[in-house]
């Protein structure tokens, strides 16, 4: 017989105390676990907005070091273009004297060009002859001597303005100021040829030769030289004697295609211009490059840690 | 790591970033202001 039954010898007295007990401890444990689960999710989230943040990060970095490339690029450019503006001054600052047969070095303008343009008015097939000879003398030159001929090469561009045959005075409107300073008679043509220099000379070198064609007395052959180094007065009108510093330009107006050539022109010049100026605004930006520069050395330096 | 850390990482990473928005913002400013000189 079991003598604990009947002493009431209850090993465990309050057991229906410790089911409660039981059900705290199991409390307590889910709280945690809601706790942790909680942490665990929150620092899911916060990971998540990190690889998020980081990724975005990542992205803009590139494009600052994109952008930072393009600065280094024209910022060069740049730099290639002063240092081509100047021997061109120096070169158009020197006076021409040594060929005084030709009469146009009287007047100033550069070897070679003025026999192109004498010989522009027999015919239009023929004057495109003579620019491509004028060019490919220039390219033999230009190996020869790199730097002051192919930059007075590049320099000639020849347009074909319609005007009224009563006109006789030789204008062609291109959105820059111009100052006559000679006319003459030419052997081959009954018109006269009038002789500009931009309104800014001497600081700008740019010349201009205006003569109505020969064989179609309603179009004027405006021939320029040199690029200018300012804008004009009214740089949307174009500058027309493309400020592109690319090889002998002629347009061939007779056609009809006058418009499209102006155009192009005035378009490359103005990319040339935005160039120009752009690096020139980012360069004088020094807060800009400064934390250019941060933010790159900043990236180098988190790469070589990881 | 703690939820600290990661908080503060992330504010860090948030600060470059807004940083570096602000940088691009600035050269796109510049490049607009000429190009509305120039048209």
């Amino acid at each position: 017989m079991d003598c604990s039954s009947f002493l009431d010898l209850n090993t465990n007295p309050f057991p229906e105390k410790l089911l409660p007990k039981e059900e705290v401890s199991v409390s307590v444990s889910t709280q945690l676990k809601r706790k942790w689960l909680e942490q665990d999710e929150s620092a899911s989230e916060l990971r998540e907005e990190l690889n998020r943040v980081n990724s975005e990060n990542k992205l803009l970095t590139e494009k600052l070091a994109t952008v930072y490339q393009n600065y280094y690029a024209l910022h060069h450019h740049l730099e290639k273009l002063q240092s081509r503006r100047s021997p061109e001054i120096d070169q158009t600052e020197q006076p021409i004297k040594k060929r005084k047969q030709d009469p146009d070095e009287l007047l100033g303008f550069p070897i070679g060009l003025s026999s192109g343009i004498t010989e522009n008015s027999s015919s239009n097939e023929d004057h495109h002859h003579h620019q491509q000879q004028h060019e490919q003398k220039n390219q033999l030159l230009s190996c020869k001597r790199p730097v002051t001929d192919s930059f007075n090469k590049a320099k000639v561009s020849t347009v074909y303005v319609p005007t009224d045959t009563s006109d006789t005075s030789l204008t062609v409107k291109d959105g820059f100021q111009w100052r006559k300073y000679g006319q003459k008679v030419t052997r081959d043509n009954p018109s006269p040829r009038a002789y500009f220099r931009c309104s800014f000379a001497p600081s700008c070198p740019v010349k201009k030769k205006v003569q109505r064609s020969a064989e179609d007395p309603s179009l004027l052959v405006a021939t320029y030289e040199g690029t200018h180094n300012h804008l004009g007065p009214n740089a949307s009108e174009g500058d027309v004697t493309s400020q592109n510093g690319s090889n002998t330009v002629t347009l061939d107006l007779v056609h009809g295609n006058h418009r499209l050539g102006l155009e192009k022109n005035e378009r490359n010049s103005m990319q040339e211009v935005l160039v120009q100026q752009m690096a020139s605004s980012l360069t004088k930006d020094s807060k800009f490059t400064a934390a250019l520069a941060a933010a790159i050395s900043g990236r180098l330096m988190e790469q070589s840690r990881t | 790591p703690p939820t600290s850390a990661l908080v503060e990482e992330l504010n860090r990473v948030s600060a470059e970033n807004k940083k570096l928005s602000e940088m691009l913002t600035l050269m796109c400013d510049n490049y607009n202001v000429l190009r509305k000189q120039l048209v």
